[in-house]
């Protein structure tokens, strides 16, 4: 009956998973292996950059908007923050749908979801890149790591350390099935500062982590050391959105450039 | 807590909730 239990669990994140994202690993490595009749257009220098505004991301960068004299690093910041804050609202979404979250206290559910969103999305981000560059616009634009990298300071330290990350990461060969599990994991996480109720939230975590390991087992009978590898992974994300948090307080500071109410919600106080 | 992430808790408490920039 507990083994029933539990693949009844991975089965309702999974879907959860599969319903919430409007991207995943499946979708974007088919677009990555160019298993798709129309390629992504390629962002690799300013040009490409501007032809892609006026197409692909018309809606995000406002053309006709207060942004269009902005200078191209200011424009770029601005849509990884319209992607942030979609992919926190899908987050959202897909942490109700963990069995048990929606009856936590309220304030825990804030606090998960602000230490925990980020963590998640970058988790996430590696299925939508590879060494070369990042899936953007719903995988119709792919934007190169070198042209990111050729961005002004600080912005161009903005994505090298998640396609680090993502490197490693994507070397695990995780699929969407082991990726649902993990991100519930992320999310429900009884260590975050000022949790209410941690036991509850700890026996979350505990049948999460537990149901994660007997999958991965049972999905990569090859690698019995995929499980340590991912709880390594865990602290590795933790020390990502540190260093994140901090260079986005530095733009902040140093840049005219706004940030969204609900980016500025999770930061705020954040470590 | 709730005060302080008003956006978090909207989007806890309504279904679907666009947010935009």
């Amino acid at each position: 009956p507990q083994l029933a239990d539990q693949k009844t669990l991975a089965k309702q994140i999974y879907e959860a998973y599969l319903k919430n994202f409007n991207m995943n690993k499946a979708k974007a490595r088919t677009i990555l292996t160019g298993k798709t009749s129309t390629p992504p257009f390629v962002i690799h220098d300013m040009e490409t950059l501007q032809l892609a505004e006026q197409t692909l991301v018309a809606k995000m960068v406002g053309s006709a908007g207060a942004l269009k004299d902005r200078e191209a690093e200011v424009r770029i910041f601005h849509c990884c923050q319209c992607t942030s804050v979609e992919t926190v609202t899908e987050l959202t979404e897909f942490a109700k749908s963990v069995p048990g979250f929606s009856s936590l206290d309220l304030n825990d559910q804030v606090t998960l979801l602000k230490y925990g969103v980020y963590e998640a999305l970058f988790a996430m981000l590696a299925s939508s890149m590879n060494k070369d560059g990042l899936l953007v616009a719903y995988g119709s634009g792919f934007i190169t790591r070198e042209f990111l990298k050729s961005l002004r300071r600080p912005f161009s330290d903005m994505m090298e350390p998640k396609f680090q990350f993502a490197m490693k990461f994507n070397a695990l060969e995780l699929d969407d099935s082991d990726l649902a599990l993990f991100v519930a994991a992320i999310i429900c996480c009884g260590d975050r500062p000022g949790l209410v109720n941690v036991a509850h939230i700890e026996r979350m975590q505990e049948s999460i982590v537990q149901v994660l390991q007997h999958h991965l087992l049972a999905n990569h009978p090859d690698d019995t050391f995929l499980f340590p590898k991912l709880l390594q992974k865990l602290a590795d994300l933790r020390q990502l959105v540190t260093e994140h948090a901090q260079l986005v307080q530095e733009i902040k500071k140093t840049e005219d450039t706004s940030l969204h109410p609900l980016l500025q919600e999770i930061y705020r106080d954040m470590y | 807590l709730k005060e302080k992430h008003k956006i978090l808790h909207q989007l806890l408490q309504n279904s679907t909730s666009p947010v935009d920039l």
